[in-house]
């Protein structure tokens, strides 16, 4: 564990709470992307899985539990007390209604989970159920945020804490990847291509929110997509 | 190892 990595691990804490502080602050989840809500909840659930066969530590199996559990009810507050708020027109893939005719989440099933999960079976640790797990919830996660930015293109604004929220995930992505570095450097024999790749373009995926993020923080004027 | 993977991380 290095400041990196734990200060990447707190942000990545605080965007939980930030989200779920907002949704019951305001009654409401206008902003956010269920989508991409539901694709963590994949990522986290096939990524720990080892909860049940390996222990690496008491914080790791911590923060674990929290990600997943603080994820369902994220989504479960989203179909149920915050359903009425939930913007899904602005929630809508591109391919959405026209994958393959009509098999039902169509462009998030179709552009993102099905080609997460065949980049897996060729990309892995290990041809095991585990392990080909864990390759698709790292490419999973690299572009769960994808709905999120879309649905903020598509408002051109996002509300503050929405904005925070997307902020700390992307600063945890940054941090994660200086993390990388420094175990490289401080660590023998550490190596993990498919976890640095997947990582760096997850971490660019960011970098349009992030300027515009920042240019609205420098002037103190509202956040503002262009187009 | 385990611990020497990406899989300590999370």
């Amino acid at each position: 564990m290095n400041i990196f990595r734990l200060s990447g691990d707190m942000l990545h804490l605080i965007s939980f709470l930030v989200l779920m502080y907002r949704m019951r602050g305001q009654r409401s989840c206008r902003g956010v992307s269920l989508k991409s809500q539901i694709l963590f909840l994949i990522v986290f659930c096939c990524r720990y899985l080892d909860l049940f066969f390996s222990f690496v530590s008491l914080y790791n199996t911590m923060m674990k539990i929290f990600f997943i559990s603080a994820t369902a009810t994220i989504v479960y507050w989203m179909l149920t007390k915050y359903r009425s708020s939930y913007d899904m027109d602005n929630d809508k893939l591109h391919g959405d209604g026209s994958f393959m005719g009509h098999l039902p989440p169509h462009g998030v099933l179709g552009y993102i989970i099905v080609p997460c999960f065949l980049l897996a079976l060729i990309w892995n640790e290990g041809f095991e159920a585990f392990e080909i797990l864990w390759a698709f919830s790292i490419y999973l996660e690299a572009v769960a945020i994808l709905p999120q930015l879309f649905m903020l293109q598509k408002t051109k604004e996002g509300e503050a804490f929405t904005l925070l929220y997307i902020f700390c995930v992307g600063a945890y992505r940054g941090l994660y990847i200086i993390n990388w570095i420094y175990r490289y450097f401080t660590e023998k024999h550490y190596w993990q291509p498919l976890v640095w790749v997947s990582g760096v373009v997850q971490t660019l995926l960011y970098a349009d929110f992030f300027y515009y993020y920042w240019i609205a923080l420098r002037d103190g004027a509202k956040f503002q997509l262009p187009g | 190892s385990y611990q020497n993977s990406g899989k300590d991380e999370l």
